[in-house]
């Protein structure tokens, strides 16, 4: 574990809690797309299955279950709780779009051909283009509400703080992991325009984010 | 490149 990763896993914590907190206080999920929050769902149930069979660290499992309990309790928030605030026809992302090629990449780039590995590599791939369905979702309205902007910072800044961590870990370690690391730097660049946007705009207190 | 070792990230 190094400091790089840790701080990832904070911010990943942070932007969870941040909009499952923006969801259940404001009793609404306008503005936030169902889609997005159902394939982190699944990201983490493909990523996670080894929950119970390999045991790294006690900080490694809690974490884990932490992560799955908060993205299911969002998407039942969205999906049932709130399910009369949630604007359907604006969250209109074609979810194949992304299945399909995740599927079929992690068919074809894996480490080793078996369910636990492809499922892992699919839940890899599936990140980086998870919240796709949400950054669409905000140019299709044309603006966001700068507590979801606050979300999308954390959740990109997570993952470009654990390629501070794999740079760490090369040259500390020789660790490298490679469908990981690629798969990461793709999500992250995905949200580099929303982190211009965010610094402009956002940061300058003009409190919404109002796409140009 | 060097081999990677166990799931031990999120």
């Amino acid at each position: 574990m190094n400091i790089f990763r840790l701080a990832g896993d904070v911010c990943h914590l942070v932007a969870i809690i941040i909009l499952l907190l923006k969801i259940w206080r404001s009793r609404s999920c306008a503005g936030i797309s169902g889609k997005s929050q159902v394939l982190f769902a699944i990201v983490f149930t493909t990523r996670y299955l080894d929950l119970f069979t390999v045991f790294i660290s006690p900080y490694n499992t809690i974490m884990k279950v932490v992560f799955l309990a908060l993205s299911y309790a969002t998407v039942y928030l969205i999906y049932m709780r709130f399910r009369n605030t949630f604007n359907s026809e604006n969250d209109s992302f074609r979810l194949e779009f992304l299945l399909v090629p995740v599927i079929g990449l992690s068919f074809l780039e894996n480490y080793a051909f078996t369910p636990l590995e492809i499922l892992w590599t699919f839940s890899i791939f599936l990140e980086s283009v998870a919240i796709m369905p949400q950054l669409f979702m905000i140019t299709k309205t044309g603006e966001a509400e700068s507590i979801t902007t606050h979300y999308l910072f954390f959740l990109g800044l997570y993952r470009a703080l654990y390629i501070a961590n794999w740079v760490w870990r090369y040259h500390t370690e020789g660790f490298f992991d490679q469908i990981a690391v690629v798969s990461g730097v793709v999500q992250t660049i995905f949200y580099i325009d929303f982190f211009y946007l965010y610094v402009t705009k956002v940061l300058r207190g003009r409190g919404k984010m109002t796409l140009p | 490149f060097p081999l990677r070792t166990p799931k031990d990230e999120l």
